[in-house]
Order: C-alpha cells, then structure tokens, then sequence
C-alpha cells in the first residue's frame, strides 16, 4: 500500500462476511 | 434481536466480531446516512470493540463518530454509494 488507496475505507454490507481492510488492500 | 453484550462477543473469532458489531451498527447509521451506511461503517469498525459496544449502548456517542467519520470521508471525497 502507499497510503493512499482511493478506495479506502472499506464498505460494510449487512449479511457479507467482513474482511476489513483485506477488502481492499490484499 | 437481544443487545449485543462483551461475553458475546468475546466468544466470537476477531473478525466474526466485527461483523457482529457491523450488523448492530449498520442499521443504526444507515438511519442517519442511508446513502453512506456501508463505508460509515466501514471506517468505525476499525475502532476498539469495547468502544464500538459502548457507541452501540450510547446514541449520543455513535453520532458524534459518525459525524466525525463523515468529515473524515469528505476530505477523501469518497463518493456516495448508488
């Protein structure tokens, strides 16, 4: 990551597992 | 649903935690932001559970978070969810 990913924050989906930040930045 | 309690969620895996708390507080703020619930959300659930649980017990404390998340969001120019 560079800290500066657009895509943050990750979004919660009620009923979808949540990864958290592995949403986004693997 | 009966109250989410500490000993719940203690009992509960680290991201099984999260998602309980999420499901909580999802329909909580979606009430306030229907269009940015998801990443509103998103950004409390990196808050310490132990906090989560008191914003969950304290509607005055989960506002101000959520204002405080949506003025973050807004420096970021998150766009709204469609």
């Amino acid at each position: 990551s560079n800290g500066t990913n657009i895509n943050w924050p990750p979004e919660f989906c009620p009923g979808v597992p949540w990864k958290g930040l592995q949403n986004i930045d693997p | 649903p009966e109250p989410l309690t500490a000993s719940m969620l203690a009992a509960a895996p680290l991201m099984d935690q999260k998602q309980l708390l999420g499901e909580r507080l999802y329909p909580m703020i979606h009430a306030l932001h229907p269009n940015l619930a998801g990443k509103i959300t998103g950004m409390l659930l990196e808050i310490d559970n132990s906090e989560l649980l008191h914003m969950l017990e304290s509607p005055e404390s989960l506002h101000s978070k959520v204002d405080e998340a949506i003025a973050v969001l807004q420096a970021h120019q998150v766009k709204e969810c469609s």
